[in-house]
Order: C-alpha cells, then structure tokens, then sequence
C-alpha cells in the first residue's frame, strides 16, 4: 500500500547550516521521512528536502510518546566519543572516553545520562554502547 | 536517495519553545 508519512508542525524558526538540512518557520508543515536516533529528521515540504533537529517539530496528531522507549533507571552503559561542554544548564560536560549511564533515549537526540550522582542531558550523537556489563 | 544526517548535535530550540519531554 502507499505509504503515510506522520506529519509535524514546527514550533520556533529553524535556519540551516548546511546543505542538507531544511530551514523552517513556526508553524510550518512537513512530513517526515526517517527518524534518525542521533535526534536529526528527514523532512519534505512541498517541494524541498532535508534534515530538521526533531526538537523543532511536534506532531499533528498528539503526542508519539508510543516510539519512545520508557526510561531505563538502571542505566545502560556509554562511552562518549568526544569532549562535549554544555551550552545550557541542563546539559553534561562530559570528556571524551568517558562512561555514563543513559537513562532515557529520547527521540530529539538528547539523552539523560548519569554520570555519578549528576543527571543531565548529552547528545546521543557523542555516545555510544559499552561493552561492559552494568 | 537520503544523504546521511549532520554528525553535530542537532540543535535545541529556546526554552520558551520547547515542547514538553515526556
């Protein structure tokens, strides 16, 4: 059968940065084409294509909490692969080679990690599995 | 054909515009 693509609505302007991704105003339209986990959608809007940070679009039907994973409070263990400074105060600073636990894989790419008894958010895109047992 | 997403984090909107996590 066809294929139905969820539709999303942007909440704030979104500008790119580079060419592969898709500028959007506020409450823009658009479809979504795949879902990475690193937190980047492919959209399409009428004629155009490209990747949206999925922190910038909600969805037109209600909430698709259904994908989400539910938290893990045990905690799965990480390695970060690069130095990552918080821009803002929710988030982690976290070094390179570094392991943290990842409580919750949210689908807008930021993760809460636990690093410690400190708990905050860090891109899932500087993470990835240990092969070590929890 | 999809081309591969940015490897930088994708960005966070503002505060005030944020949806709420779940």
């Amino acid at each position: 059968g066809p294929i139905i693509l969820q539709s999303y609505r942007a909440i704030a302007d979104y500008e790119k940065s580079s060419k592969t991704e898709l500028s959007v105003k506020a409450e823009d339209e658009v479809e979504v084409v795949e879902k990475d986990e690193n937190g980047w959608w492919f959209c399409q809007m009428k004629n155009k294509r490209g990747w949206v940070p999925a922190a910038y679009l909600e969805p037109l039907d209600g909430p698709d909490e259904s994908e989400e994973q539910d938290p893990d409070y045990a905690g799965e263990l990480h390695i970060a692969t690069k130095d990552y400074s918080g821009e803002l105060q929710d988030e982690l600073d976290i070094k390179k080679g570094e392991t943290v636990e990842v409580i919750h894989k949210l689908l807008d790419g930021w993760w809460v990690v636990r690093r410690g008894s400190v708990t905050g958010y860090f891109p899932a895109t500087y993470l990835k599995k240990s092969g070590e047992a929890v | 054909t999809i081309k591969r997403p940015p490897e930088n984090p994708p960005p966070r909107p503002p505060p005030e515009v944020r949806r709420k996590q779940a």
